[in-house]
């Protein structure tokens, strides 16, 4: 996290706020709720308290305005430049701007404005732009669903550094806030891996590490801010090189992806590789060129599905042990490159090679994300 | 050699707007040394957006390569908030 030069702060816990004007895209009474719920989350962990006025100055006024507006910081109209506030100050400080131009929603089809008034807001408090990509504070807007909505780990101890923890008694705690994955946490693991027009994906929680071969560094990424229409966090994932996309599974649907898009029709179930209905979740997946096969695993099984048959390969599942001398009796991720496939179990990695049937080598996964 | 398609040039010189626009609104890209003295108020050394482009990169966790890649341009390209990410 990040704050402002000089750690500008309200010298005070109560602070005012009054909105000014309305949006026509969603009615008076949303906006309201939207506001006071993204002051909220500020409050819950702070002794900071919010309270609305309807004249007079406000600490933080609201409005909705296009191009320039009357800061000498204008808008770009749609898209682009979203809203922006100014940090704790008499006068304009704490005052949040948003741009008329936008779509503004309560929902997904159009930027939400609870989750970039609670951005904004963490700027009108003394908050800077953080570089933690799963923070509310960094710069660019992911859409996430705002009934699930929480702060992450960054945010909170960003404004906590400001102003302390929350002095109330909460009757039941609050959950951890959610961390951002450690490339270099020895105890790493990932949810799964796949490859990608030449470039390798790592998934982990809400986000993915992008790596391209050449590149010893992998840029992490939140998986919404690249896909909104897939879940925020996925089970299993491999490339179908033969149509050129690539499959991601969460519980017993999958999404296929080529580029950016996510694929018409989808989601589907997974029963349509054959993959019985008692099966509540695929750990891991990998397609294998040479074959045309496409292995999925789920617990101590796996099954082989023949992309050019379209259909399941008789007599599965076997045990992973059976098949694969070497690999742990379950796998987290997997994915296959020039003849060998490589397994993922927790912080270990095992490299496999198909023709000979056995393991050579025994890794740390931390190295391909650049630590 | 193939002359490069008007496009592309055009293409090339929309990116470098673009980038122009975005890093002197978040990175303070104006180079305000003194003896910086350039007829065009919007003139920008090359080096000096290469700097630029490099805290952005950084600041993004991208390669850090000083040049407009691909990566680089999608981050330029999504919607945002209007506060500087370097705060002046």
């Amino acid at each position: 996290y990040n704050h402002f030069p000089g750690t500008i702060k309200w010298k005070k816990d109560k602070i005012t706020y009054r909105i000014l004007n309305y949006t026509p895209d969603i009615s008076s009474t949303d906006v309201d709720t939207a506001i006071w719920r993204a002051l909220k989350i500020w409050s819950d962990i702070t002794p900071l308290k919010f309270t609305r006025i309807f004249e007079g100055e406000a600490d933080i006024m609201i409005s909705f305005g296009a191009r320039e507006h009357g800061d000498n910081y204008p808008f770009d109209g749609a898209n682009g430049l979203l809203a922006h506030a100014f940090p704790p100050a008499a006068g304009i400080g704490g005052d949040t701007h948003f741009d008329e131009d936008e779509t503004w929603t309560m929902g997904s089809n159009g930027y939400n404005l609870f989750l970039v008034a609670a951005h904004e807001f963490g700027h009108a408090l003394g908050l800077a732009h953080s570089r933690d990509p799963g923070a509310l504070m960094f710069p660019t807007y992911t859409f996430a669903s705002v009934n699930e909505f929480r702060l992450s780990q960054d945010d909170v101890s960003g404004i906590q550094a400001l102003y302390g923890a929350s002095n109330e008694i909460k009757p039941n705690p609050r959950p951890q806030p959610p961390k951002t994955p450690e490339k270099c946490d020895p105890y790493l693991s990932f949810d799964a891996v796949a490859g990608l027009r030449g470039e390798m994906l790592f998934f982990k929680d809400r986000f993915f590490w992008r790596r391209h071969p050449q590149m010893p560094e992998a840029q992490l990424t939140l998986i919404n801010s690249f896909w909104p229409k897939i879940p925020a966090k996925i089970d299993a994932a491999y490339e179908n090189f033969e149509r050129d996309f690539l499959v991601v599974i969460q519980g017993n649907k999958y999404w296929a992806v080529n580029g950016y898009d996510v694929m018409p029709g989808y989601p589907k179930n997974i029963r349509r590789f054959g993959i019985p209905s008692s099966v509540r979740k695929i750990d891991a997946a990998v397609h294998i060129r040479t074959t045309s096969k496409t292995l999925f695993f789920a617990g101590d099984q796996y099954w082989s599905f023949d992309e050019t048959k379209r259909a399941m390969d008789e007599g599965y599942p076997h045990l992973i042990t059976d098949d694969w001398p070497g690999i742990p009796a379950r796998v987290d991720a997997a994915f296959e490159q020039h003849g060998y496939i490589y397994f993922f179990r927790g912080p270990a990695q095992f490299l496999y090679n198909i023709r000979e049937q056995r393991v050579l080598q025994i890794d740390r996964i931390n190295q391909w994300v650049g630590c | 050699s193939s002359a490069v398609p008007l496009s592309e040039i055009e293409k090339n010189e929309e990116d470098w707007q673009l980038a122009q626009t975005y890093l002197n609104r978040f990175y303070k890209l104006k180079d305000s040394s003194a003896g910086f003295a350039s007829k065009n108020r919007n003139y920008v050394s090359k080096s000096s957006l290469s700097n630029k482009i490099k805290k952005m990169q950084e600041f993004f966790g991208l390669e850090i390569t000083g040049n407009l890649d691909s990566a680089t341009m999608g981050i330029m390209e999504k919607p945002r908030c209007g506060v500087p990410d370097v705060a002046e």
